[in-house]
């Protein structure tokens, strides 16, 4: 059940652009992006594809992104299909398969083209659309068990292993692989993978664009709901999924966020001593199997710290979490743990509302930058020097020139944050409890106040429900 | 909520992982605009592809039949004022409102609820057992007059913080509710006064419960919509 996709690798919201159109591509043909893999894959010649998302054309490529005077462009219309075998950089099994552009013998020896008879003449191994020998390039065209070689510019070397790993060795893995990017599509006992993106053989919750973090490319072995090792759906029907066989890196990963007194993100590096939920159940101990039963045993997730039963969050959830000694509740998050501050130093105060702040500081409390105030882009601004000339709007400095009663503002460089807050602080201290609150109004008489269109509900519901 | 009753609350909504949990609540007030809190998400500039909000069901976890239930995608998260713990959510379309589902109102700018008034907690997090944990739970709880309530806390009460008081029969917000609303009844409207944020022990009997005070945030919620 394995689709013609598997041969290919996806890039998203991508197109090749090629200098020259020597050979020129196909004619674009209507088809699923597998209908297409499938015509690619039948054609020694096509090396790519194009799909176009909106109109489901397809067309056939006779190039990659390694090939000469050809370039990758980011374009929201296309998606990008490339035969893995010319993008891979390791090799599976002897590597016959491999059509990547190494070049160089594992000693350092330059190759000779196979197409040259000189310094080494053969005529074993010519080039032809079908074995795949191309320029200088290591091949393995006669399955040698060392994988692919070439001869070389070496006299005295006639041909000469090029070294190329495995994939199951390229790249190694850290803890439980939850940050495994390598290129291995195969299961520890050989069976392929189901491409992440496709739900058949086996329909499965992770979606790629769902799970934007956890590197869910083609069919690569990934760990994305943090099992021990990193794992693929199979093209086995009758196998769902299994774990994939990859080298364990020698060196432990540097740990980094480590935080004890509050947790940042999503508190994967919290290593606090908070053991009790909220509503004030002890938390379980992560070596025990009751009330509750669980995968996370201590020995299997050595990075995760899951000592005693202090909260943890081995598994990317959205804060640090325990199983907890109430057989009716299986799983508390720990959220009254304090989050660390996540906001740059602040160097320079404002008085009031900063609506007189005059300095220079031009980063938001996030650290990104500010976006000039004269400036259309990203953001088309609503205020600027023209909207409002008094306010000495100069090039990107904070200020504050809507009288804000939260300080000096900017628009930002992020695309995503249209305007925010300024690494400022008021000079009277945040925090400090103002004995006498200004700022809160007196209590308006109700019926000074009026809403629109909000705030109704059927009441009877309320009773019905009791 | 502890010690609360099933009940309706249109404005609440289930805040959903890419799992598809409940993780926390937060309330409509513009019908492509959710308010929560802060502590519920991992950055100010997460990615939250997967996310969803839930509205329209009583239900913590409905069956596909649910007619009126909605589930929408969150596409951007955009955080308060650094004392407001406030974050805003923009939704990928808007909500349609009916019956089950409504905008709750803002109060005026720095408007002040009037000690003693009876204000409304909702959520569908921990009850820890004193109600269907699978259903929205309702509670009511009393405002606390703001010296009142700082004096009870030693002096530590922010400015950006309204409390409510203490009901000897341990009735509050618990894991799960955070973000959801405190709403009040004014001039026949339920407006969004403050926002559930985690506390160390829940439905606490002897301590106010704390909230954030969304009036102080009113101009901030505004600007956010127009930009």
């Amino acid at each position: 059940h394995r689709s013609p996709l598997n041969d290919f690798q996806r890039l998203r919201a991508t197109k090749l652009l090629a200098a020259s159109t020597d050979p020129p591509p196909l004619q674009p043909e209507q088809g699923s992006a597998e209908h297409c893999a499938q015509r690619c894959a039948a054609s020694l010649a096509c090396r790519a594809f194009h799909r176009d998302r909106q109109s489901q054309l397809c067309q056939l490529l006779p190039w990659t992104q390694h090939s000469p005077h050809v370039q990758l462009q980011k374009n929201i219309h296309y998606d990008l299909y490339q035969k893995k075998d010319y993008l891979r950089d390791c090799i599976m099994a002897d590597g016959s398969s491999y059509r990547g552009t190494r070049a160089m013998t594992e000693k350092g020896l330059h190759c000779q083209h196979w197409r040259a008879t000189t310094p080494h003449d053969h005529s074993r191994f010519l080039p032809s659309p079908r074995n795949g020998l191309e320029e200088n390039y290591c091949r393995n065209p006669d399955q040698d068990k060392r994988g692919p070689w070439c001869y070389t510019t070496d006299p005295n070397v006639r041909h000469q292993s090029c070294g190329i790993k495995k994939c199951e060795d390229a790249v190694c893995m850290t803890c439980n692989g939850e940050e495994y990017r390598g290129a291995m599509d195969h299961t520890e006992s050989g069976t392929e993978c189901q491409r992440w993106d496709l739900q058949h053989p086996h329909k499965h919750p992770y979606h790629p664009n769902k799970y934007p973090d956890k590197g869910l490319d083609d069919n690569y072995c990934r760990n994305p709901d943090s099992s021990e090792r990193p794992w693929c759906y199979t093209t086995d029907l009758g196998r769902e999924r299994e774990y994939c066989r990859i080298r364990r890196c020698k060196k432990r990963p540097p740990r980094h966020n480590i935080t004890t007194g509050c947790f940042r993100g999503k508190g994967e590096g919290y290593r606090g001593q908070v053991n009790v939920t909220m509503s004030g159940i002890p938390c379980q101990r992560w070596d025990s199997q009751t009330p509750h039963q669980h995968h996370f045993v201590p020995e299997k997730y050595p990075c995760k710290d899951l000592q005693e039963n202090y909260c943890r969050n081995p598994d990317g959830s959205e804060a640090p979490w325990c199983f907890t000694t109430c057989p009716t509740v299986r799983i508390a998050f720990c959220f009254h743990i304090r989050r660390c501050p996540d906001e740059l130093s602040t160097q320079e105060c404002y008085h009031g509302h900063g609506e007189r702040y005059r300095g220079h500081v031009s980063k938001t409390r996030k650290g990104i930058t500010c976006q000039p105030w004269a400036a259309q882009a990203p953001h088309v601004p609503q205020i600027s020097p023209v909207t409002h000339p008094e306010a000495h709007l100069e090039e990107n400095y904070c200020r504050n020139p809507d009288n804000d009663s939260h300080g000096p503002w900017c628009y930002t460089m992020d695309p995503r944050t249209p305007f925010d807050y300024c690494a400022i602080k008021p000079c009277c201290a945040v925090g400090q409890v103002l004995v006498a609150w200004p700022q809160l109004t007196a209590t308006l008489p109700a019926d000074a106040i009026a809403f629109e269109q909000c705030g109704q509900r059927d009441e009877r519901l309320q009773w019905k429900l009791r | 909520i502890i010690g609360g009753l099933p009940g309706n609350s249109p404005w609440t909504v289930s805040i959903r992982n890419r799992a598809g949990v409940h993780f926390c609540g937060g309330s409509l007030v513009k019908e492509q605009w959710v308010i929560s809190t802060r502590q519920c998400f991992s950055s100010c500039d997460a990615n939250l592809a997967g996310y969803e909000v839930q509205l329209g069901t009583l239900f913590k976890d409905p069956g596909p039949g649910d007619p009126n239930q909605q589930t929408i995608p969150i596409s951007r998260i955009v955080c308060g004022p650094s004392e407001s713990q406030l974050v805003m959510l923009k939704l990928v379309r808007p909500a349609t409102l009916n019956r089950r589902v409504a905008l709750i109102c803002l109060p005026p700018e720095r408007y002040v609820v009037p000690a003693g008034t009876v204000c409304e907690i909702a959520g569908w997090g921990e009850t820890r057992g004193t109600a269907d944990g699978s259903v929205l739970n309702v509670a009511r709880l009393p405002v606390l007059a703001h010296d009142e309530c700082n004096a009870a806390l030693r002096g530590r009460l922010k400015e950006s913080e309204l409390c409510t008081a203490p009901l000897r029969a341990g009735v509050g917000a618990c894991e799960g509710d955070y973000g959801g609303p405190l709403a009040c009844l004014t001039a026949d409207c339920w407006v969004l006064e403050g926002v559930i944020t985690p506390s160390r022990i829940c439905a606490r009997t002897d301590q106010p419960a704390l909230f954030i005070r969304v009036s102080l945030y009113v101009d901030w919620i505004h600007k956010v919509m127009k930009m």
